[in-house]
């Protein structure tokens, strides 16, 4: 079966904000993205998962620059978000395969995850949508990512 | 500044499986996706977050008919895969914006979550790309989480 993955592709200029412990009620997630959009922050990633108990952890990239901006509003808006804590990193990049036959192709996240493995590189993050599986890693370990999936998927 | 939104779209054919604490070594990622790949097993969403401790969770949605399946091949696998628990439902559906401008657009995803918001309804989970915001609600919530988010963008 053809994986139609065209590239993979890196950004080093990412910086992951995590709000752990927010109270998973409706509204919640409007009140950080406002807060950003207010203020002009562009996001990249949103991923919020399953969480825990009665609780969700937002998760959310942005570029290095907008981190300590990012991280004052958080501050000053801690009463309005209410996260139990903030854990935030600059040491990570984003490395995605991109294509177009990937849809709902679980042997295509398997093959990068284990090109990613045979490389010993650990996987911090995923969010995927149909044409683009995107991986946070370690800044440190962003281009032997890349090299080791795109042997992996023998693109030119 | 023009919000670039086309469409909502919605799917109810899903069901969501977390495998919680996931040892965070490489290698453990590319186990799950090797075995469901291996089964031919789809999936949609793959989302992990930043976990707690050392261990992460790994979410992912496949269609509700691969569910059973998918917790039968947890359950012969545990032993590699290793997670402390396996949480799963049915009752959730995939509600998504799809767009061409909104790269980096918090504003988007803030009007997103606004109207769920003023629907009352609670996001369960979150995944996004350039072109698309995903978000899993229950399923009971979809229908009205479509026409919430239809109206605020007053799409056509
Ligand atoms: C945690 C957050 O996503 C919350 N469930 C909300 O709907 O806003
Ligand atoms: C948890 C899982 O993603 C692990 N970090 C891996 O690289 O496979």
């Amino acid at each position: 079966e053809k994986m139609l993955v065209r590239g993979v592709t890196r950004d080093n200029d990412v910086a992951r904000i995590a709000l752990c412990g927010v109270e998973d009620t409706p509204g919640k997630a409007f009140s950080v993205f406002r807060m950003l959009a207010k203020h002009g922050i562009s996001v990249d990633l949103i991923i919020q998962s399953i969480g825990n108990g009665n609780k969700k952890d937002i998760s959310f990239t942005t570029t290095e620059e907008d981190l300590q901006p990012v991280l004052d509003l958080l501050e000053e808006n801690k009463d309005i978000i209410k996260a139990d804590e903030v854990k935030w990193t600059k040491e990570v990049s984003k490395v995605s395969i991109v294509g177009a036959g990937m849809v709902n192709n679980s042997g295509v996240a398997a093959t990068m995850f284990e090109a990613l493995y045979d490389a010993h590189i650990n996987i911090s993050m995923i969010a995927t949508s149909e044409i683009k599986i995107s991986v946070l890693v370690d800044r440190k370990d962003a281009e032997a990512a890349v090299v080791a999936i795109h042997d992996k998927f023998m693109l030119k």
